[in-house]
């Protein structure tokens, strides 16, 4: 096992204007020189403790690190793919010792699981599922959704983990008559599951009987919309969304993210918040990533901005650092970090505070 | 924006939603 070399750098100067502050406490080095494509946080068994690591996946290996003292993280198992390319990494929530990974050209091909042998010297993968995969998400309890095929042959599969990281038990789900785009979990209901489909709808499923509650068209004010995040609260769902085709408005400015509330029963919906860019800043949503009530964006501009759920508006922007533009940002799963990586390979990690 | 621009609400909708889907 090699020891890379990390290093930490100042502290980026910050827009007085922005309440949040974000502080470089580490970097990750990529020796490999390949493109690096994701970066994700999970728990990993080592020696008898489990460490809160950093995975990284370049087009094809994803490695994992283990953090040392001071900020200093160490490379302790790689995984190497020779055929087909990494496209994201999958964090399956209350796992540790298993790592997925989506792989595929320009659509998932294959869902594999990487983990180790039970004496930890040797790396493993395992195929969870293959075919023309269009979306994949981690969920609490050890589960992971994912849909395959188009239209009426459209299949949406939960598999469930063992302890031991092997796959339990595969369930189907109730298909909708439209290809779905992307899935969110919804916070405090573990039986409740969203999708976004590519006519602008949100569907529910109840994920104990497989059946699908209910099909809801939002506005179509912005297409293709990502779900990130849901919630219930008082009868209503509240639902963030981002749209990477959102155009710039004279007067708001760029959306990138919306709050929007929707009434299940009635299927009625309506705006509630708009996150936009501030003045002076241009650029639509690349990609991103919201924990909690904190939202962060990649945006075509190479900038990464912030944005406080809660308050309303844009709280940090991190420029390109190194003459580099940001390409992906993750919020850390164990911890409150902000995780940003850059193509060449450079992991960043942030303190958002 | 306006709660009652959504229609009526219930507090249980996703026990009803799936007790509907089952019929």
């Amino acid at each position: 096992h090699s020891a890379e070399q990390t290093e930490i750098a100042e502290v980026p100067a910050w827009d007085s204007l922005n309440p949040g502050t974000l502080q470089l406490v580490s970097k990750l080095k990529n020796p490999s020189g390949s493109c690096s494509v994701d970066v994700s946080a999970t728990w990993w068994e080592i020696a008898g403790f489990k460490e809160p690591c950093i995975v990284t996946a370049c087009e094809y290996v994803v490695s994992l690190w283990k953090p040392l003292d001071a900020w200093q993280w160490e490379k302790i198992y790689s995984w190497h793919f020779t055929e087909v390319p990494v496209l994201q990494i999958v964090a399956v929530p209350d796992i540790s010792n298993l790592v997925c990974v989506a792989l595929g050209n320009l659509e998932i091909r294959e869902i594999r699981a990487l983990l180790c042998s039970p004496d930890g010297k040797s790396e493993k993968q395992v195929l969870l599922s293959s075919g023309n995969i269009k979306a994949v998400l981690g969920l609490a309890q050890r589960r992971l959704v994912s849909s395959s095929g188009t239209l009426c042959d459209q299949q949406v599969e939960i598999t469930t983990f063992a302890e031991d990281g092997g796959s339990k038990e595969k369930q189907l789900l109730m298909p909708p008559e439209e290809t779905i785009l992307t899935f969110a979990e919804v916070q405090g209901m573990q039986e409740a599951l969203l999708g976004t489909t590519i006519m602008n709808n949100i569907v529910i499923w109840n994920l104990k009987t497989g059946q699908l509650l209910k099909k809801i068209h939002i506005d179509d004010s912005y297409q293709a919309s990502v779900c990130h995040k849901a919630y219930s609260e008082m009868g209503l769902l509240f639902v963030v969304l981002s749209h990477p085709c959102a155009k710039e408005n004279e007067l708001l400015g760029s959306p990138v993210f919306q709050l929007i509330v929707i009434n299940p029963k009635t299927t009625l919906s309506m705006g509630v918040m708009l996150y936009c860019l501030p003045h002076g800043q241009a650029g639509r949503f690349l990609e991103g990533d919201v924990k909690d009530h904190f939202a962060a964006a990649v945006l075509t501009s190479g900038t990464i901005a912030i944005w406080d759920l809660l308050l309303g508006h844009c709280t940090a922007l991190l420029p390109p650092v190194s003459g580099q533009n940001w390409s992906f940002v993750k919020w850390s799963g164990t911890d409150s970090h902000l995780l940003a990586g850059q193509k060449d390979g450079n992991i960043f990690v942030y303190r958002y505070t | 924006c306006n709660k009652a621009d959504l229609g009526p609400i219930s507090l249980n909708w996703f026990e009803e939603l799936s007790s509907e889907a089952s019929l």
